[in-house]
């Protein structure tokens, strides 16, 4: 596949963080994901959204990630903190 | 799916729209008219019900807002986020229901870019009455915007939201068995434009033609809809297929300019090059800019270097983008970019192998393909292709007018009588390819 862009991947980042499948970035340590924690999130967006769950941002995901949407997270922040205890 | 947080405890929820779009067609009567059938939606099948008021004070206040209007979630310009809702709640934001005011918002409208905003609103109030996001590819409730979701005075929710909405709420009692009448609704429900606002909503007189037993005179992809057109009458579909109306339409109240005495039309096409319309009637063509006639119209079709006695057919090839022409057996090749007709024209129907020789109409589909309309069937040709496919000619109100199988057997369809542009009755036996007779058992 086609290399990501970090400007793709910080999109995604930015999206799934947004819509509850990451926990926020924290603005002052600026968290990062780890690798897992990124495909798993990747993996339940894809779910949710009916995609392939191949936990990559692909082609169908970025085309997802950009379909216009209801701006609610599909994940509400304590099922995310709960699902990383 | 997300636990629910939370649901209204009183039964009668205000609404109001606070604020309207700064820049949308669409007026703010229809505005309010979307909103009270997105939310009467949810309370024909539940015990809640909505009355909008005037005051400040609303259950579910409504706001068009942009970018970042101070309640964590902004908006993004066109496209992105379009809406969101506050679930029930004691919050003095509870209930609340933005919608991003730089979005082209819709209704009833083809235009691929805009957002249907009786969809949407149907979303974000399942949310202002406390349902969260879904997975269920069928359900309202997908976070994803889905497109237009058809007309609202027959929408009918998906099955999934009603079960996950009677969790909530309970069935409401005109849903059960036990419906009484419900004398509560006295005020008369917001009438909704049918199409361009000033559209009569007078129902068509009775000579309307029944779409499941006609021929037609015209059909046409307009704007990516299909049109069918029949005496003074036409019939709407989405780009879904969706018919718009069981009901006709008048042609002369919705195509402005046509002269009032037209009885009918002749072809109609989608001119690939600055999209307007162009109408065919005997030696006439009228170009149309949406459905406006333009200025100086109509004009004799030898404008096209076509015989003055009239078309049977028009459509735009997909493979070439060319305009062709059929009359008669014969067909004529036009370059719309170039304005004027190929060379070698006109040529034997017969090119297009398995297309009957006198048309009623043709059309591009979005599809890609070609389509062949002739009495009560159609005939289909695949892009790049000039043969008919296996399997053709099919039932044009079966698979284009919602007409279902018994209707189809009706006497009238089953005989297949079919009247000639000249208005004389012939018989005409609908064939397969190889000449067998081809006759449908329905019971």
């Amino acid at each position: 596949a086609p290399s990501l862009t970090a400007e793709q991947i910080n999109m995604g980042v930015d999206w799934l963080s947004k819509f509850g499948y990451l926990p926020p970035p924290d603005p002052v340590t600026g968290q990062l994901q780890t690798k897992e924690a990124l495909t798993k999130a990747i993996k339940a967006m894809q779910r949710f959204g009916g995609v392939e769950e191949s936990g990559e941002l692909d082609e169908a995901t970025l085309v997802l990630m950009k379909t216009p949407r209801c701006s609610l997270p599909d994940v509400n922040e304590s099922e995310t903190a709960r699902r990383k205890r | 799916t997300l636990t629910t947080p939370s649901k209204w405890s009183k039964r009668h929820l205000s609404w109001r729209v606070r604020t309207f779009p700064k820049e949308s067609h669409l007026g703010h009567d229809t505005i309010r008219a979307l909103m009270y059938y997105a939310l009467k939606v949810w309370s024909d099948i539940t015990p809640l019900n909505f009355h909008e008021v005037a005051g400040s004070e609303a259950d579910i206040q409504i706001d068009f807002s942009r970018a970042d209007h101070n309640d964590g979630y902004p908006f993004d310009g066109p496209g992105g986020t379009v809406a969101h809702a506050f679930f029930p709640g004691d919050h003095h934001t509870s209930g609340e229901t933005h919608f991003d005011d730089d979005e082209s918002w819709t209704f009833r409208s083809s235009d691929a870019h805009g957002m249907d905003l009786f969809a949407v609103a149907v979303h974000e109030f399942g949310h202002a009455i406390g349902l969260a996001h879904t997975s269920a590819i069928e359900s309202v409730m997908r976070p994803y915007y889905q497109g237009p979701v058809g007309d609202p005075l027959k929408y009918d929710l998906p099955y999934e939201d009603k079960v996950r909405v009677w969790q909530l709420y309970g069935v409401r009692d005109s849903v059960s068995h036990m419906a009484r009448p419900d004398m509560t609704r006295t005020a008369e429900p917001p009438v909704l434009p049918d199409l361009p606002e000033n559209r009569s909503t007078l129902p068509p007189a009775r000579d309307a033609p029944d779409r499941c037993n006609t021929d037609f005179d015209a059909v046409a992809q307009i704007r990516g809809e299909a049109f069918f057109f029949k005496g003074k009458y036409f019939w709407r579909l989405t780009r879904e297929k969706h018919l718009v109306s069981l009901r006709p339409a008048q042609i002369l109240r919705f195509w402005r300019g046509l002269p009032i005495n037209l009885d009918s039309v002749d072809a109609v096409y989608e001119r690939p090059v600055d999209h307007k319309i162009v109408f065919f009637k005997g030696g006439k063509y009228w170009v149309f800019k949406d459905n406006n006639v333009e200025e100086g119209y109509p004009r004799p079709i030898s404008d096209f270097g076509l015989p003055l006695d009239g078309v049977d057919a028009a459509f735009v090839w997909t493979h070439n983008d060319k305009t062709y022409f059929f009359k008669d057996g014969l067909y004529w090749r036009y370059d719309d970019h170039e304005r004027r007709m190929d060379t070698g024209y006109p040529k034997d129907v017969v090119l297009w192998k398995g297309v009957p020789a006198l048309l009623d109409d043709a059309m591009r589909w979005l599809d890609g393909a070609s389509y062949f309309f002739k009495g009560t069937e159609y005939w289909r040709v695949k892009d790049n292709e000039i043969e008919v496919e296996a399997g053709y000619p099919r039932s044009i109100g079966r698979d284009w007018l919602v007409c279902t199988e018994m209707q189809s057997d009706s006497p009238a369809t089953h005989t297949n009588e079919t009247r000639s542009r000249q208005g004389q009755k012939q018989h005409q036996e609908s064939r397969s390819e190889n000449g067998y007779e081809v006759c449908s058992c329905t019971s």
